[in-house]
């Protein structure tokens, strides 16, 4: 048996583990503290993986998820695709406690965000930047498509279905990167 | 990925996630983190977990929820994690993925799936019994 209050979180994020604490000290609730843990990481771009400034994607933009579920009310907020707002854990609380929708995602949910008070900006860093013109420079190696022409696996795109499609089997390829994670 | 558990010592959970997602994705992709049951999941008659990892390959299994099941029927949250990455396990081998997991008591656990380049994952922990934040790891299985 263990003790309460409990904060666990994923990887070695020791200032969001001590933001949400800070938060139930101050007397917040447990989502309180959820959305505090995960708004430092994304402050503090958390190993490049959380926030704004990382993993851009193909067009070299950096766009966030995030997620905060109630488990007394069961009630759940959400963004997918955020683009261009880099607190993506508050405007998911603001879709739990403001809507009856449970995820919201792209250019909507950002437009969801501005009407909530938040403000749209460049997720984009010199770090982001860097990342996607040495991806441009590999020949956009490694990527996500398969099955299509140009050969993915040799040349960027724009790519389309090739018009017989050979079924390869593959329906995984490890990981493109350790560190390169959800 | 940040993935967090948070129980109030009033027995109230919460769960949440945020990330970055992953690098030269196809735009539009959307992964496992903001999926209610994939990237985390919370109950407050249980216990909540979180996952992080291959969010394309997780969001299939629902591996928070799944975990918070496993601990409904009465598993201990390292077994509740480790039965979730065994599952997944089954279908994809060499999948990259961990999993957090928490009980109402208090109690919690972790695991991960072993890759030559994936041995251990590190995880955060903060009680009462500690003083500050605390690392804590697990081997993979």
């Amino acid at each position: 048996f263990g003790q309460l209050p409990l904060i666990l979180n994923t990887w070695p994020f020791k200032n969001a583990t001590m933001a949400a604490w800070k938060m139930l000290a101050a007397g917040g609730s447990a989502l309180d503290a959820v959305e505090s843990g995960c708004a430092t990481c994304e402050q503090q771009q958390c190993d490049g993986s959380v926030g704004f400034g990382g993993s851009p994607d193909e067009s070299g933009e950096t766009t966030l998820d995030a997620m905060i579920m109630d488990g007394t009310t069961m009630n759940v907020g959400a963004v997918g695709d955020l683009r261009r707002i880099k607190n993506a854990i508050g405007v998911a609380r603001k879709v739990l406690e403001h809507t009856t929708h449970t995820l919201l995602a792209g250019e909507a949910a950002t437009k969801f965000a501005e009407s909530m008070g938040f403000i749209n900006e460049d997720l984009s860093t010199n770090v982001s930047q860097a990342l996607h013109s040495d991806w441009l420079a590999r020949n956009c190696q490694p990527n996500y498509w398969k099955n299509v022409i140009p050969d993915s696996s040799k040349y960027c795109g724009p790519y389309k279905p090739p018009t017989i499609l050979k079924r390869d089997g593959i329906a995984y390829k490890d990981p493109a990167h350790s560190y390169s994670h959800d | 990925t940040i993935g967090m558990v948070v129980i109030h010592k009033m027995g109230n959970i919460a769960a949440g996630t945020s990330t970055n997602g992953i690098k030269f994705k196809i735009p539009g992709r959307i992964g496992d983190s903001p999926i209610p049951g994939s990237g985390a999941y919370a109950d407050d008659m249980v216990g909540a977990a979180a996952a992080t990892g291959d969010g394309d390959i997780l969001m299939r299994f629902v591996p928070s929820y799944q975990a918070v099941e496993y601990m409904r029927r009465g598993e201990n949250p390292t077994t509740a994690c480790e039965k979730v990455i065994s599952r997944i396990q089954k279908y994809f081998p060499k999948f990259f993925g961990a999993v957090i997991c928490a009980n109402v008591t208090g109690s919690y656990g972790a695991a991960c799936n072993k890759l030559s380049t994936f041995t251990q994952f590190q995880f955060m922990v903060y009680n009462p019994l500690k003083s500050e934040p605390t690392e804590e790891k697990v081997d993979c299985i």
